[in-house]
């Protein structure tokens, strides 16, 4: 528990007016960044434990998945661009079913993703932008995004399966191809 | 472009078509940016353009070139990417299976060897002729109907016609004319306006040196890199006047899915 109110103290902070608008100071702005960054990482620590609990029913056993924690905003991911077998888990916080485009960052191959039920959907990968990839703070190996359309229920959880496959992108069933045109 | 059973059709991207209507609209995406204005801060009609206010040194903008563009058309998504001058990107993408299209924007770092502070805006051209009235939610609790130079409560001469006219957006925007809309949702506030008939008008990302005097006391200059801020969002772009699916989409773009990544360490047999 104390973990999750330091995150919600780090959110109390960030509702005064200069976090909002950004009229505070650049010392004070980084200030913000430290507290949000500690409350978030120390946080993920209820995450990575609750979910073991489901999969295992024991959270005292060793943990089948390390959640990494993801730079989606500038298309780094440490764990899915380094692992050639990776696990999505999407929550709904909203009370509706929706359906959400995922995007997730990789390096350039072919790849098969899995709904919860075993079925494979499609996908399509996607290179980032240059200007991205430039980014100077931008550390990553991620060179293209995976594209998936997540089916999600109301207030849901569900766990997706990412596999490299080690295929010509062109043999691929994933339709994981992509045209390009310019000028 | 092909059939893909939604309400809404882009045809990438120069105009969008409402098939249940059978109407299409043109749109057109341009990027934009006003210099900063420069002042002594001793009086407040002399105020530079800082983190509090927003005050250009132009009646209007200036547009950027673009340089490149490129086209990306898969099974899910097709994309047009479009890198104009000033470190600003544009990927203007349309999912098959979802009624919106997305304009994923990327600014800076915005460039001051010039000495000139920027705030960069985006502008969708639409042909809807809003008769300078645009909707915006304000401090997202109540759209409001606002007109371009006008005030409700009294009659007002903008001394400032482009900041004067600048609005808080929380969530949404929107100009209207009988059955066509176009609503920009926006991932974050911004502000925004509609200066000129058929447009929506976003600010993305400013960088300004010189402080406005209301007491921050330093510049909006953010050099934590030694480079400036690079910024990237989204505006999801809808014709619909389904007062309904925009609540929801307004509610689905502020709390997206929480996405946790993990190594497998298992096989996906096992994981099944």
């Amino acid at each position: 528990k104390f973990v999750l109110n330091e995150l919600k103290s780090a959110m109390g902070v960030m509702q005064h007016h200069d976090a909002i608008t950004g009229t505070e100071k650049q010392h004070v702005t980084h200030d913000y960044e430290r507290l949000l960054n500690q409350a978030i990482d120390d946080a993920l620590l209820i995450a990575r434990q609750a979910f073991n609990k489901v999969t295992q029913g024991d959270a005292l056993k060793p943990p089948l998945f390390e959640y990494a924690r993801c730079r989606l905003n500038e298309s780094s991911c440490h764990a899915s661009e380094t692992s050639d077998q990776f696990i999505i888990t999407v929550y709904n916080s909203l009370g509706w079913d929706l359906k959400e485009a995922l995007r997730i960052p990789v390096v350039e191959g072919s790849y098969e993703v899995y709904a919860p039920n075993g079925q494979k959907i499609d996908s399509q990968l996607v290179p980032i932008p240059p200007l991205v990839l430039k980014i100077p703070t931008r550390h990553s190996s991620a060179t293209h995004e995976l594209v998936f359309i997540a089916r999600l229920h109301a207030l849901g959880i569900k766990s997706f399966y990412i596999k490299k496959i080690k295929k010509n992108k062109r043999d691929s069933h994933t339709h994981d191809y992509y045209n390009v045109g310019s000028n | 472009v092909r059939s893909h059973g939604l309400n809404v059709k882009p045809t990438i991207i120069d105009n969008f078509e409402n098939r249940a209507k059978r109407d299409t609209s043109d749109l057109d995406i341009t990027f934009h940016y006003y210099p900063g204005c420069v002042g002594n801060n001793r009086v407040p009609a002399n105020r530079s353009s800082g983190a509090y206010i927003f005050r250009p040194n132009a009646t209007s903008p200036k547009q950027l070139n673009p340089l490149t563009t490129e086209n990306f058309n898969g099974v899910l998504v097709d994309e047009k990417r479009v890198v104009y001058d000033q470190k600003v990107l544009s990927v203007r993408r349309h999912y098959k299976e979802l009624e919106f299209i997305e304009n994923e924007w990327l600014v800076g770092p915005i460039d001051i060897s010039d000495d000139v502070g920027k705030e960069f805006a985006v502008r969708y051209q639409s042909d809807i002729l809003n008769n300078g009235e645009f909707y915006t939610d304000s401090n997202g609790r109540q759209v409001l109907k606002r007109k371009l130079n006008q005030r409700p409560q009294w009659n007002v001469t903008l001394a400032e016609p482009i900041a004067g006219n600048y609005y808080p957006v929380t969530n949404e925007i929107y100009i209207e004319n009988g059955d066509k809309r176009l609503t920009v949702l926006t991932d974050r506030s911004q502000g925004g306006t509609s200066l000129q008939e058929g447009q929506v008008e976003l600010m993305l990302h400013r960088r300004l040196l010189h402080d406005d005097a209301f007491g921050v006391g330093e510049a909006l200059n953010e050099t934590a890199n030694g480079e400036g801020l690079v910024v990237r969002g989204r505006h999801r772009i809808f014709t619909t006047k389904d007062e309904v699916l925009l609540r929801k989409n307004i509610l689905q773009l502020h709390q997206q899915p929480i996405v946790f990544v993990s190594e497998a360490h298992i096989p996906y047999d096992q994981w099944l």
